[in-house]
């Protein structure tokens, strides 16, 4: 007679938290049109990644285009990822990351010492 | 490092001493009055001990240079909290002083104690808010204080090189302070 093996099963409790639904976006990269993206794109706004194309009047299209992958490199760069310019894995995770809620790039200036 | 645009600072004269408050309405419950200002203490000393700068907390909310609350959604300043995670704080550049945090977050102090999955370190999100009030802004460097992102159940609240050659190139540097100490420290942390 076989018995039943134990399941474990574990519960991931990050699924209600702001960005979790990011994740579908992953492996996104230049030319994909997915449902949803212009969130994304708000959230690269929101940080001063990005801004709002004049052909785009008040909305972000769900296509990414060159402008927003110019967003990932410039993200990338800054968050010291490795820069495809795509939406990986890694970039991805980054991305949900709880953070602080200052823009990473807007009205700041970066200084090196020399 | 980074500045916010024009390299704001406080400028007080040549001996600085800011005051900090708590709001009297806006706060959590769930961890005790005491223990939120031995950490703010903390946070503030680690700054302090870089920059000619003293730091003293006072009763008198409206009048506080640094001004610390716990604040939920749309809370008046044009930067709403979003709910659990996502962005756990702001605060703004010199010499506004407002620290907001969100209040929506699991905020902990010792991780023995929360067990939440989602829990955030209080102490580490203080010390990076108030190098925003000081004038820096996020930094590249991944180990650096004022590095934009912290995952839950995570500290990070020793200032590091980037931060302190940040902030002393706004203020100067605190006469007891001993570039070899942090050093040593960030040799041993390496190792």
């Amino acid at each position: 007679r076989i018995t039943p093996g134990q399941v474990t099963v574990i519960t991931i409790d990050d699924q209600n938290a702001t960005w979790y639904n990011f994740t579908r976006f992953k492996d996104a990269e230049k030319g994909c049109h997915i449902s949803g993206m212009s969130e994304l794109k708000k959230y690269f706004q929101r940080f001063g990644y990005l801004s709002i194309p004049n052909n785009q009047k008040d909305n972000f299209t769900d296509v990414f285009d060159a402008q927003f992958e110019s967003a990932v490199i410039l993200y990338q760069q800054k968050f010291g990822l490795p820069v495809t310019g795509k939406l990986d894995s890694e970039t991805i995770s980054t991305i949900m990351s709880p953070r602080c809620g200052v823009s990473d790039t807007e009205s700041t200036i970066h200084a090196m010492k020399h | 490092f980074a500045y916010f645009y024009g390299r704001p600072r406080w400028d007080r004269g040549s001996s600085m001493t800011l005051t900090y408050a708590f709001s009297p309405t806006d706060m959590i419950d769930y961890i005790s009055l005491p223990e939120i200002k031995t950490v703010f203490k903390r946070s503030f000393s680690r700054w302090a001990s870089v920059i000619p700068v003293n730091f003293t907390e006072i009763d008198d909310y409206p009048s506080a240079n640094i001004k610390i609350g716990f604040f939920k959604g749309d809370h008046g300043d044009g930067q709403p909290f979003d709910g659990v995670l996502g962005v756990l704080a702001h605060a703004f550049s010199p010499e506004n002083g407002r620290f907001h945090l969100d209040e929506d977050e699991t905020w902990a102090i010792d991780f023995e104690k929360v067990k939440s999955k989602k829990a955030i370190d209080l102490e580490s999100v203080a010390t990076h808010e108030i190098g925003h009030i000081l004038g820096l802004a996020h930094s590249s460097i991944k180990e650096a204080v004022m590095y934009p992102s912290l995952k839950p159940r995570s500290k990070k609240v020793n200032l590091k090189l980037d931060d302190v050659e940040g902030v002393q190139a706004l203020y100067g540097s605190n006469p007891n302070f001993k570039y070899s100490s942090l050093l040593a420290y960030e040799n041993s942390y390496n190792k």
